[in-house]
């Protein structure tokens, strides 16, 4: 099913988005 | 606690979206994004798109954390 796959991406994009804002968060002192 | 620790979590990163404090994110403030997370901009407009479950145009602190929880519930059971 393509649209199961293209859920299934942008679940990866925005678990990409948070991780990136959760280290930009941490990371910055 | 715990759950109100999320929440501060949560704000804290909507504002780092919402930059100008308006109270909700748009697309162009994710768009701004670019130069703080590696991702282009195809993939911010599906970050946009998927967070913003009512398709109004405007993220609100709501939608972005039911997003959040979603995230978090997934990296939970991976």
């Amino acid at each position: 099913d393509p649209n199961m796959k293209g859920a299934a991406a942008n679940e990866g994009v925005l678990a990409n988005f948070f991780n990136s804002l959760l280290s930009k968060k941490t990371g910055s002192p | 606690s715990s759950t109100s620790t999320i929440m501060e979590k949560t704000r804290e990163l909507f504002q780092m979206c919402d930059v100008e404090g308006k109270g909700f994110v748009t697309r162009r403030d994710l768009q701004r994004l670019n130069v703080e997370v590696p991702l282009n901009a195809d993939e911010l407009e599906k970050v946009f798109d998927t967070l913003d479950t009512d398709g109004n145009g405007y993220l609100t602190l709501n939608e972005f954390s039911s997003g959040f929880s979603e995230f978090l519930c997934s990296q939970r059971s991976s």
